[in-house]
């Protein structure tokens, strides 16, 4: 009993020690690799792993229940009030612009605007699906995409497999495009909305969805801070990915959740359910590759700036 | 929350936005 004490004792002391020895061990090897090859500093796999096995659906879910709470009238121009001056919440163009008219900190968040203060580009090709910050914005090239300045990752990571062509080569780029006459290219855009930002979305074009793929993966924080370290971080969140055509060929859009924000709502499916419980899972998603998906109606059609959907708190 | 989009467009297709800059619904992110 003694020696089994002694070990127990032995074991709670130093194995603390012994992972932050290990972490900061791996810190310091793969910061002298970055900075060898000149590469952005990411994260390590034991870092990615650790990163991922912290309870950040838990963390959502449990901020999602409280954001959803009553709150009374007298405390809404002091909460909504801080909240505003800490993320820049812009009430002039909001549609109730009076604090008192929300009755919880989800229905804040998710704010409708005032008609006409967003008005559309006509002469774009591609308008902004929503208030935030270009991260990144390019070509996707080698079946690479960036997600920021030299961080890549894999298109048929994010949208999945190609499996409504018959013309399959193993060219996954070459796939998914609808002409394959040399004149297109693939190129992508990635906005990232901060926790101020007008939490709807919007169509960026004319077009015709034709599946949704859902990702069930982890709800890791998209921060850009975050997004430059972790490499795979859009290929690793749970997201809802719609696909189809617009008028010059392949259209995807993809919305990916976030830790606290990973309630995706799109309003004409009412299928999707995002930020589902999985129990108290405290490790990464094993299925996190592994999606659901459903075939649209082909009388759905999204028109230039029609409004799509929003980010639920939680 | 962060929206990715991913699209074939004529190789003539033009972004007019800088990365780090502010969006908003509506405003032209590129032009044919």
């Amino acid at each position: 009993h003694s020696a089994w004490t002694k070990w127990t004792g032995f074991l709670l002391r130093w194995t603390p020690v012994g992972i932050c020895l290990f972490g900061v061990i791996d810190w310091q090897l793969h910061k002298q690799k970055s900075e060898r090859e000149s590469l952005p500093r990411t994260a390590s796999s034991f870092q990615s792993k650790v990163y991922c096995s912290l309870p950040l659906r838990i963390i959502s879910r449990c901020w999602g229940w409280l954001a959803a709470c009553y709150v009374p009238v007298s405390l809404r121009p002091y909460i909504y009030g801080w909240y505003s001056n800490a993320f820049g919440v812009n009430m002039e163009e909001a549609l109730y612009p009076d604090y008192k008219y929300y009755n919880s900190l989800a229905a804040f968040f998710t704010r409708p605007l005032r008609e006409g203060v967003r008005p559309i580009d006509n002469r774009a090709a591609i308008v902004s699906p929503a208030d935030g910050r270009v991260l990144h914005f390019g070509s996707a090239q080698n079946k690479l995409i960036e997600e920021v300045k030299g961080v890549n990752y894999s298109v048929s990571s994010f949208l999945g497999p190609v499996t409504w062509h018959k013309r399959l080569n193993g060219n996954f780029e070459e796939e998914l495009k609808e002409i394959n006459d040399g004149s297109t290219e693939l190129f992508q855009c990635v906005i990232y909305l901060a926790p101020g930002d007008y939490h709807r979305f919007h169509s960026p074009a004319e077009w015709q969805p034709k599946l949704r793929r859902h990702f069930v993966g982890e709800l890791l924080s998209v921060n850009p801070r975050i997004v430059n370290w972790l490499p795979d971080l859009f290929c690793l969140n749970e997201r809802a990915v719609y696909m189809g055509k617009w008028e010059h060929g392949f259209f995807s859009y993809a919305a990916v959740g976030a830790t606290n924000v990973g309630s995706v709502q799109i309003y004409m499916d009412d299928d999707l359910k995002t930020n589902r419980w999985m129990g108290l899972q405290l490790g990464a998603h094993k299925d996190r590759h592994i999606y659901d998906e459903i075939e649209l109606s082909n009388k759905t059609h999204f028109g230039r700036g029609e409004m799509l959907g929003q980010f639920n708190m939680g | 929350s962060t929206i990715v989009l991913l699209f074939e467009a004529p190789k003539n297709f033009k972004f007019t936005i800088k990365t780090g800059q502010k969006v908003k619904v509506g405003e032209s992110l590129g032009v044919l």
